[in-house]
């Protein structure tokens, strides 16, 4: 099963149209293997980015050597998914 | 029984195909179950039938589940369906829809990656087909439609999330869909519930001409968005797939609408972001309690609105 542990949930808001092509770039870095959750769309409108533990720094230098602002939605994923499946473990107690 | 089944919590495509049979078990002269496919891991695609009677009476089509990873929406199918079937005979306007008209639900559309969100990766969101020449895994099912196939707003990229096959309606889970509504022959309305983003949004997705319909539909819209707010004050954005998100090609409302289901819409469900896919199942319940009046607006204007 696959962890995510220490990945983090960017919502990455782009001013102009530029650094929205430079967001759709980033979404096609296969070394970092980010997730855009919500894609970059039009300025403005945040959009939101799944970003592995160990492409953290660059993205975030990618972010801030562009003048793009961010802040983090989810700290770290693997945390809300271990709580996910305790809740699940928890109600199928209940349901038996 | 459908007594002990936790509404409130996530569930395996084990779990919810167990409850479809539950479900058809107790209300027998109401609920059947129907297969229209297979996946391409060749697991059944099960399609619930709300029905009194009649023959080929018009439809109404409802799918949750396309992109795997919105958990939210197959939760949210599971508590529809089971509201369906529970206030036919108690709330008039159910009685009334399902005395005129057939409901399909299709509560998990894609098995395939809805299995794999489970064993594998919570993250997959397309369909789990091998992709020749790639080492990359599976289709977006809502680029697969045969709407603006290939065009902006899609990938032809299989290690894309957003790849959008070798050819529309490539998978078998789409395909199935296109199959049995074409097949019908008189699917008036098509409901696919996506999440997030707190949206409902009509055609078109890939092109930016206004739909025929699009007065009708943005009106209709609006009303369903207000009705959804009114019950705990969620806010939701309306209007052209275009024009509220992105352009986006190949998508299921847009095939539908092209292929004469006037009244196409697409739901994404909450939230806005603070947790996203990964949506606490406390929110289950009150996410399905308001989606349920913007349903119901929509279901009963096609009721009084023939064509």
């Amino acid at each position: 099963e696959q962890l995510f542990v220490g990945d983090q949930v960017l919502r990455v808001t782009a001013s102009n149209e530029e650094q929205i092509a430079l967001l759709r770039a980033l979404g096609q870095r296969e070394d970092l293997q980010v997730d855009f959750w919500r894609d970059p769309t039009k300025p403005g409108r945040p959009s939101d980015l799944r970003v592995p533990f160990p492409s953290l720094q660059a993205v975030k230098i990618f972010l801030e050597s562009h003048g793009i602002s961010y802040s983090i939605m989810i700290e770290d994923v693997q945390q809300l998914l271990d709580e996910e499946k305790k809740t699940m473990m928890l109600a199928r107690g209940r349901e038996r | 029984s459908a007594g002990t089944f936790d509404f409130a919590s996530y569930h395996t495509l084990d779990e919810i195909y167990d409850w479809l049979d539950t479900l058809v078990a107790n209300h027998p002269g109401l609920v059947s179950k129907i297969q229209i496919g297979e996946s391409y891991e060749k697991r059944p695609l099960y399609v619930l039938k709300f029905s009194t009677g009649g023959s080929n009476r018009p439809a109404i089509w409802i799918d949750t589940g396309i992109h795997s990873r919105e958990w939210v929406t197959q939760a949210t199918g599971v508590w529809t369906a089971n509201k369906l079937a529970e206030e036919y005979g108690r709330d008039p306007s159910i009685t009334s829809i399902l005395d005129s008209m057939d409901i399909f639900f299709e509560i998990v559309t894609n098995p395939d990656g809805y299995a794999f969100t489970h064993s594998s990766n919570r993250m997959w969101r397309k369909t789990r087909s091998i992709n020749a020449g790639s080492s990359c895994v599976g289709v977006d099912p809502n680029r697969n439609w045969d709407a603006g196939f290939g065009g902006a707003g899609s990938s032809s990229s299989p290690c894309s999330e957003t790849y959008r096959g070798p050819y529309a309606h490539s998978e078998s889970e789409v395909k199935s869909i296109v199959d049995f509504i074409l097949g019908h022959g008189n699917v008036k309305a098509l409901i696919s519930i996506h999440s997030y983003s707190q949206m409902l949004m009509f055609p078109y997705g890939y092109k930016r001409t206004p739909a025929p319909d699009y007065q009708e539909l943005n009106e209709l819209a609006k009303k369903a968005v207000d009705d959804l707010a009114a019950v705990y004050g969620t806010e939701y954005t309306y209007g052209s797939i275009v024009d509220t998100i992105y352009v986006a090609s190949g998508t299921t409302v847009d095939w539908a609408y092209e292929n004469g289901v006037k009244y196409s819409y697409t739901f994404e469900l909450r939230d806005t972001g603070r947790y996203g896919f990964l949506l606490p199942s406390s929110q289950i319940i009150p996410t399905a309690t308001e989606t349920w009046p913007a349903l119901l607006d929509i279901i009963l204007h096609v009721q009084q609105h023939p064509y």
